[in-house]
């Protein structure tokens, strides 16, 4: 099934999701 | 007395007194009371960081989302510790280059129009 | 033996955390299901065996973000053109994104008529999805639930075929 979702990752848990500085910027000069 | 507010603020933040500790993603914390017109100043002393941290100080309007950063949406006005980037509706423009870091003490001014 | 090791295990656990035992019980329990073409949408999960009712079927597996991480995510997946989110809210501040990282729950199809629900449940503190069987669910049946989409302007046609669609996922 990892075919028909290109470069999915199979997890086992829930991963936490650790956010970027920038996660929230359209744009930063 | 103009404190951090108690409520108005993400709910994942920690106020102790008059200081605001984070972690993770960005939160907003607000000020008690707000300002609508006038010329009106507010200074912070950036107590610390952790490495690869950083925080955005600036003026927002009471709708902006507290679980996203000041500047990110068209109701703040956000000035960034790395590089010392401005930000509004999440858009970073130079503005004082270099940034700042903890030990610093950071001035926040805004000047609104007294009769509009 | 594992009904064994669950009895005992219950017994000194007490049953507040049956769903701990038997969310971990999911994964040995894999072969319930099967990836296959889905006469509703692509490809969708089937039952290999009979499915008493409120059973635990599948948990929902993903990334787990901020609404408003979630909110800039879908708007960028629908810049690129990325299909139907696989983001499932859990609660006002989270939400389960499964478009990159996740397991195959997220090919479980929609249907107004389902034979499935879905169920957050708090495990150790952490908040989960978990699928469940609403009733009987033959071998060979599709799974399907209710995805409970917002309704919004711009429709996703619903194709679940079901007596009693609703015409739309939202």
């Amino acid at each position: 099934w990892s075919a028909f979702a290109p470069e999915f990752q199979e997890l086992e848990e829930n991963e936490k999701y650790v956010e970027k500085e920038g996660e929230f910027d359209m744009e930063d000069e | 007395t103009v404190k951090v507010s108690s409520n108005d603020r993400a709910f994942q933040l920690t106020v102790s007194g008059q200081t605001i500790t984070g972690m993770e993603g960005y939160a907003m914390a607000r000020a008690s009371h707000g300002v609508a017109k006038g010329t009106w100043y507010f200074e912070v002393n950036f107590d610390e960081q952790p490495d690869e941290s950083q925080i955005r100080i600036g003026w927002s309007q009471s709708h902006a989302a507290l679980q996203a950063c000041v500047g990110y949406s068209k109701f703040s006005y956000g000035w960034r510790s790395k590089h010392g980037t401005k930000f509004h509706e999440a858009k970073g423009k130079k503005y004082h280059f270099g940034g700042f870091k903890q030990g610093d003490v950071l001035g926040c001014l805004i000047h609104l129009p007294v009769d509009a | 033996d594992m009904r064994m090791l669950q009895r005992r295990l219950l017994t000194s656990l007490g049953d507040t955390n049956n769903d701990f035992f038997k969310i971990n019980m999911l994964k040995a329990r894999k072969k319930m299901i099967k990836f296959a073409r889905s006469r509703i949408h692509g490809y969708g999960l089937y039952a290999m065996e009979t499915i008493a009712q409120d059973e635990m079927i599948i948990e929902y597996i993903g990334q787990k973000i901020r609404s408003l991480v979630a909110d800039e995510r879908e708007k960028a997946y629908e810049r690129r053109g990325i299909g139907s989110s696989y983001l499932f809210r859990i609660d006002e501040h989270s939400v389960i994104d499964a478009t990159k990282r996740g397991n195959f729950a997220r090919f479980i199809n929609h249907s107004c008529q389902p034979n499935c629900y879905a169920k957050v449940l708090t495990i150790e503190g952490e908040k989960r999805i978990v699928i469940y069987s609403r009733s009987i669910i033959n071998k060979g049946e599709e799974i399907t639930y209710d995805y409970k989409f917002p309704i919004e302007d711009d429709k996703i046609d619903c194709l679940c075929g079901a007596k009693a669609c609703r015409g739309y996922l939202n």
